[in-house]
């Protein structure tokens, strides 16, 4: 796991946090689903909590699909290539690209179908992203969620053992869980944190 | 769009599937210091793009040079691909997929890879 420079995270008054979605984008229910399951899987293993706010000006978090230049100086580029980007703490912003076909199934691909098809998982990127907007660099574990690469098709929405390891460096774990290491997925290499747990 | 299943993904989706933002890099395959081939400036501008080569500079050149070399040796060392610092296929295969948009590096500094070690056990 990697953080950003200066390991920017959202402040100890701040563990409740609230994101809402760009009005413009018209989201159906089962698409805001996809990011409440995600914000979930972080909530478990910290001590931060997601709330969904309809109001954007006070959200900490606002969740956004836009195409091509939209404002922020980094445009996206049409299906695949990037998928979506995300700021770090504590900014909030979140942008996926509109162009992608985006998957909201909970189910995962045959692997038949996975290297001929250009439809993204949504709740992988959405985890991988909320990842940024916690304070999480990218990994070079493959497994982790903060790979930062994916096949179109992919599911991936497990946190790994380095994902844990790294968010649990800038918050804590979950006062009400087991930390979420007994139940993260195994990653190879072996990697090593350092962490007292 | 989004897709409730796979089932409901048009036969057109699937047929697209190859084009990518970035399949024009497939033929950069073999690439090696001191050549010169088009499309080498469009994968700078890549490289640039996710922190790996960090000039202002705008107009690159498609000379093979050595800040792309360096540039891919990070890149390679940084996604677990053998360090040749040449555009082969398997580094290839991993700068088309898809990712995120967030840079690997900021100011030219990562620490991507920085927190695996490899224990070593004496027998």
């Amino acid at each position: 796991y990697s953080f950003f420079p200066g390991k920017p995270r959202w402040p100890n008054r701040k563990r409740d946090l609230s994101y809402a979605f760009v009005p413009q984008n018209n989201l159906t229910d089962e698409v805001k689903r996809v990011f409440a399951r995600a914000f979930t899987r972080w909530a478990e293993v910290t001590p931060l909590n997601f709330t969904r706010s309809e109001s954007l000006v006070d959200a900490d978090i606002v969740i956004g699909f836009f195409t091509g230049e939209h404002g922020d100086g980094e445009p996206f580029d049409g299906a695949m290539g990037t998928l979506a980007h995300a700021s770090s703490p504590p900014t909030g912003m979140f942008h996926l690209d509109g162009d992608e076909d985006w998957l909201i199934s909970e189910t995962k691909i045959s692997r038949r179908i996975l290297p001929v098809t250009s439809v993204v998982d949504l709740e992988s990127v959405a985890v991988h992203e909320i990842g940024h907007l916690l304070g999480l660099g990218h990994s070079s574990v493959e497994d982790a969620i903060m790979y930062p690469a994916i096949s179109g098709g992919d599911r991936k929405v497990e946190l790994a053992r380095d994902d844990i390891e790294g968010i649990q460096v800038l918050y804590g774990g979950n006062p009400n869980g087991d930390g979420g290491l007994q139940t993260s997925r195994q990653t190879s290499g072996g990697a090593e944190s350092g962490v007292d747990w | 769009k989004f897709y409730t299943n796979i089932s409901s993904v048009p036969p057109l989706q699937f047929l697209n599937a190859s084009r990518s933002a970035w399949e024009t890099f497939g033929k950069l395959a073999g690439c090696h210091v001191g050549e010169k081939v088009d499309g080498l400036s469009k994968l700078k501008h890549y490289f640039r793009r996710f922190g790996y080569i960090s000039t202002a500079v705008d107009n690159f050149t498609d000379d093979f040079d050595d800040v792309l070399q360096s540039a891919i040796s990070t890149y390679q060392k940084n996604f677990n691909i053998k360090v040749t610092g040449k555009l082969d296929a398997s580094t290839l295969r991993q700068i088309v997929k898809p990712r995120c948009g967030n840079p690997d590096m900021i100011d030219g500094t990562s620490e991507m890879n920085a927190g695996k070690k490899f224990r070593t056990t004496e027998r």
